[in-house]
């Protein structure tokens, strides 16, 4: 763990009696391998590790009698705050239907997320429309459908020879006939590099006008999180992130990846392939997971 | 890292920069750079070039030793190859493309629906049956998976199959009962064909990072894993891990997938790859 590492480095430095800013420098390299070994982004961790430094290299830690704590309390620190506010909820709209799009790589968990996010918005008394616009990969329809079945939550779809731009349009007037509330679109997975598939999401924004454009983004993502975060923010605007699957053993640094390079909010975290695995994100459990 | 420049720490720093960027794990990265920064006092390279031309035929190195990267084909039908690993990668899709490949090869095949736990799995893999003209074993959402893949195996004796292709539900590495299901298919492979499945593929996303190590740890404890299907390179990531896979597990990267179609799949080509991961 970093902080058995971290007591490595400083019993070696105890004889020292008070320890310099090159002694502390050993230390915060162990900082730096733990957060790369947690997938954090190398530009990232190098902007993050001069935060740090600038801290560590003060006076207090440099007599500090418990050099561990101290170092790993300011890791935390950064880390937490980084990662931002824990309570960034969803902004819905004044007049309804609120409109949220899931956009993201291939297989990240968007359709399975767009079935739990409309389970949790009926929890809350809402009544959610899902609405299947991934026309192009095989069974993507019929499995939202599934999912759908199984929640009691109605889908809404045009079959995959339509337009999902016109799918979308379609779907506002049937959350009005309906009265549903709350359209969650589940979209199909594209590169952040194919301008085509990009384009199709920019349309399907202007045309929607969604109150939230969440990315979703696998927890085991690893250096390439950055890249994904940039291009997909700089042609939508995400409003924020979903992170899924992280009821695996990946650190998750991708999270603090995307979040340190687009200041948008992680919003939920996938935690499981259930419908009631969706849980609000947490930054302090997250931090704490990044460090291992 | 292009033109020539001077062979100092900053080219040597710069070098590791970009394979920690390309996913190649940290501590492969210090070891390989710090082979080739003793390499370059030893044979006085003073060429920056001639230095990323050796790291590229060190790390070509790393990826074919022993390296049994073709496909297996049994000598006494059908062929079994079970493909794994954990949820989203492109199993499934990975599936196709080699039912495909085989296919205009000549071989007759079958595929095994037996993912029966996620939402339209069936349905997806029975669509690339029909779109590329094999036959396919399914049995209804929530059956064992063990089973379809028994019956799987009995059809494609019966029908004179050339191979069988199982596909199985995406599964985290962590979860100790989905692990022991896999263990299960596995068995019954092993008990009918009475040897290891030809070929067990473990599906990797291009885009994970350090996860592969733990994922390709776990799975090979509970199938023989034989090799590596790194999925999804045509986009920006560049799946230097399976350097690490390579080198401390011995797994050889067998196909590496380029696309969405079922024609986008490629053997592994060792060279190519570690160019990439400067480009
Ligand atoms: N363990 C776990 N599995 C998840 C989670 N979220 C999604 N999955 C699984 O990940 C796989 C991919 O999920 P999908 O919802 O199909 O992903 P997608 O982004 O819609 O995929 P494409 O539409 O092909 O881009 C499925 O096996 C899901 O069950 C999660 O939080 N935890
Ligand atoms: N761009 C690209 N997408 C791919 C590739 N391979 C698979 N995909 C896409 O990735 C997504 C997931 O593929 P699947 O084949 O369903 O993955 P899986 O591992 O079977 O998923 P689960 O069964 O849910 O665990 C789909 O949208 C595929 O089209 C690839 O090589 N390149
Ligand atoms: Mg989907
Ligand atoms: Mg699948």
């Amino acid at each position: 763990s970093l902080s058995e590492k971290l007591q490595n480095v400083f019993n070696r430095l105890r004889g020292k009696g008070v320890l310099s800013e090159q002694d502390v420098n050993e230390a915060l390299r162990e900082v730096r391998l733990a957060l790369l070994e947690a997938d954090v982004n190398f530009r990232v961790v190098k902007d993050f590790m001069g935060k740090v430094k600038e801290r560590a290299v003060g006076q207090e830690i440099l007599q500090s009698l418990s050099p561990v704590q101290h170092v790993i309390k300011i890791v935390n620190e950064e880390l937490v705050a980084l990662l931002g506010g824990s309570d960034v909820g969803l902004t819905f709209a004044q007049k309804p239907p609120t409109v949220i799009m899931l956009v993201g790589l291939q297989g990240s968990g968007k359709t399975t997320t767009a079935a739990k996010l409309a389970n949790l918005m009926r929890k809350q008394g809402r009544k959610p429309l899902l609405v299947a616009a991934d026309v192009y990969r095989p069974a993507a329809i019929k499995q939202l459908q599934v999912l759908g079945e199984q929640l009691g939550i109605p889908v809404f779809a045009l079959g995959d020879k339509q337009d999902p731009v016109h799918i979308g349009k379609s779907a506002l007037g049937a959350a009005e006939v309906g009265g549903q509330d709350v359209i969650i679109l589940d979209t199909a997975g594209r590169l952040h590099i194919d301008e085509q598939m990009m384009d199709e999401l920019a349309r399907l924004k202007a045309t929607l006008s969604p109150q939230e454009v969440l990315l979703v983004v696998d927890a085991m993502t690893g250096q390439d999180a950055v890249n994904v975060a940039e291009q997909f923010n700089s042609a939508l605007g995400a409003d924020g992130f979903i992170v899924t699957k992280l009821d695996g053993d990946a650190r998750g640094g991708a999270a603090l990846s995307i979040k340190a390079v687009t200041g948008k909010p992680i919003k939920f975290a996938g935690v499981g392939e259930k419908m009631d695995a969706l849980e609000p994100f947490y930054p302090e459990r997250m931090a704490s997971r990044i460090l291992g | 890292l292009t033109g020539r420049r001077p062979v100092d720490d900053e080219l040597f720093d710069d070098l590791e920069e970009a394979l920690i960027q390309a996913d190649v794990n940290i501590h492969t990265t210090m070891a390989v750079v710090n082979d080739l920064r003793d390499a370059s006092r030893k044979e006085r390279i003073n060429d920056s070039d001639a230095i990323k031309e050796r790291l590229k035929d060190d790390l070509v190195k790393v990826l074919t030793a022993n390296a049994d990267e073709h496909l297996r084909w049994s000598p006494s039908p059908p062929t079994v190859y079970l493909v794994v690993g954990v949820n989203g990668v492109g199993k499934t899709t990975s599936i196709a493309k080699m039912a495909a490949r085989f296919k205009s090869q000549g071989k007759k095949v079958m595929l095994a629906a037996a993912d029966t736990f996620r939402a339209a799995a069936i349905d997806q893999l029975e669509i690339w049956a029909n779109r590329t003209g094999v036959d396919i074993i399914k049995q209804r959402e929530g059956a064992d998976p063990a089973a379809v893949v028994y019956d799987a195996l009995q059809a494609a004796k019966s029908r004179g199959a050339d191979i069988v292709i199982c596909d199985t539900a995406g599964r985290l590495h962590t979860k100790k009962n989905l692990m022991e299901e896999l263990k299960k298919i596995g068995r019954v492979v092993e008990r009918e064909l009475g040897r290891e499945p030809d070929e067990v593929l473990l599906v990797l996303d291009a885009t994970c990072g350090q996860n592969a190590v733990s994922q390709a740890r776990e799975f090979k404890e509970a199938v023989p894993i034989t090799g590596i299907i790194l999925a999804k390179l045509d986009g920006t990531a560049k799946g230097g891990i399976v350097i690490t896979l390579k080198d401390e597990l011995g797994i050889p990267i067998k196909l590496v997938g380029t696309g969405e179609k079922c024609e986008d799949i490629d053997e592994f080509d060792s060279r190519d790859f570690v160019s990439a991961l400067f480009g």
